[in-house]
């Protein structure tokens, strides 16, 4: 029975993209079956790990033409890499942006992925969800479909500053619309040695206690590189900071379980 | 007669709100007067140069309830810092998060920033209005209501793929809501001295030539930490690299007219 993860923040350029792409692949590399699904318009999950643009169709079409499911997941096995073996990508891209309105008015417009994913949620042991910077209907729907919020924090104000909302609507959907729905935990990323990073840190502790990881994120340039070669930073650079930050972070995770 | 410029750039954290602040506040330091307008329901702008919170009536009676745009002006000016004499604010809270649905089917939903601002147009020389991370309505509507668009451009991979949809919604927006739209140029922030950084700046002076402002915004921890004072930059850390920077731009902006 897969585990259904949604990646959010509505604060932009947190690491939510980063994080589903390299704890996803970080996953796979212990073995398990990972699927990444990508409902940004941006698509950069989807180009994170795939060279090819434009993939349709798309969760798009399954979203709103009522594509099956199966005709939207693709492979990442390639022949060369084991860990792609295990990893399939539900791809999305700017036709997506047309979602957030045309749901606006649909039936049932808040779960519609929570439908999309049930015909595979067993055919996977973790399926990571990336969600767009903002609070509207794709990542509502993103949060009726999980079963936790992964909430990555980057370790600078504002970030902070829009938690509160985050968890507001994380309330409310639990309430609402998904009443299993769980904060897995909070990710401090793209961590340096500075006075912020450091009371950044603190103030999350304070205020998440033990949901905050306690594996955190390392600012290293490499996990900003790996996407321009649609390369996950387990494959870029696996020996980096950040590949070890993010296998630590998957054997963390599986230690929870 | 005021020159109204939408900081917009889809992706997230690449630093529009800094942007907006910043140089709406060196631009202030050189005698003009500047509105600052918070377009995003995140309300970075707002609490990064006031310590209020829920500061109402906002942006969203204006775009919503058709309050007057006389009643959402705050003034910045608080008796101490000469700045902020001349700095006038729009501010947003989370209400603004429902503007984006709410407008979908409104009346001239396209254009009611640009009615908004039309009647104080005159009463400064700068606006600066700050997007959210979307290429939703409400950045719709601030490059329907702009003479200009500033696109601060991060030196990382995944900025850099998102310009070319920008640029097509920019188009559109020329050819059917707003013909004197322009791109008054892009803006390298977070600039720091990798290989990757370097790459992102010559493939921007390749796409945009001529349109790259020359003054390029470092990284520097202080432009991160000055918003958890609710002061610019200027106020917080006048001589840091942060500050010269973003002076510069204002020098460089000014030279353009
Ligand atoms: N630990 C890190 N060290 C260095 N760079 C990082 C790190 N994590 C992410 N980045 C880079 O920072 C930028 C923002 O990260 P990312 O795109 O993952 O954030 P996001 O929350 O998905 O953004 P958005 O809100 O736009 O979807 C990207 O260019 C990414 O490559
Ligand atoms: N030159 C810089 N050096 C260091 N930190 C910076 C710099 N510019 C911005 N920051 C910090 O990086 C983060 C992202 O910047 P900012 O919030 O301005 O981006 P944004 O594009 O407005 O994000 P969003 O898409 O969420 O609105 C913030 O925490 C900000 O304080
Ligand atoms: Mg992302
Ligand atoms: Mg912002």
């Amino acid at each position: 029975m897969g585990k259904i993860i949604a990646v959010a923040n509505q604060k932009g350029g947190v690491g939510k993209t980063t994080t589903v792409i390299n704890l996803g692949f970080a996953i796979a590399e212990l073995g398990k079956r990972v699927l990444l699904v990508d409902a940004d318009p941006q698509g950069n999950t989807t180009s994170g790990v795939k060279k090819e643009r434009n993939i349709r169709p798309s969760l798009y079409e399954a979203l709103i033409h009522d594509v099956s499911v199966k005709d939207v997941i693709y492979q990442l096995k390639d022949g060369n890499s084991s860990i792609r073996e295990r990893i399939d990508l539900i791809p999305s891209n700017l036709d997506l942006a047309g979602a957030e309105v045309e749901l606006v008015s649909a039936f049932l417009r808040e779960l519609r992925l929570k439908n999309i994913l049930e015909p595979v949620v067993d055919d996977y042991d973790y399926i990571f969800i990336d969600c767009p910077p903002s609070l509207g209907l794709l990542t509502i729907n993103a949060l009726s479909a999980s079963r936790y919020v992964l909430i990555p924090l980057q370790c600078e104000y504002y970030a902070l500053e829009g938690i509160s909302q985050l968890l507001k609507t994380v309330e409310l959907i639990k309430k609402g619309l998904n009443p299993s729905l769980e904060i897995l935990g909070v990710l401090l990323t793209m961590f340096n040695r500075t006075v912020l990073a450091q009371q950044v840190l603190e103030e999350a502790k304070r205020f998440f206690k033990d949901k905050v990881f306690n594996t955190i994120i390392p600012r290293n340039v490499r996990l900003s590189e790996a996407p321009s070669f649609s390369q996950s930073i387990l494959e870029y650079a696996e020996s980096s900071s950040g590949a070890i930050a993010y296998r630590e972070l998957a054997r963390e995770l599986m230690e929870n379980e």
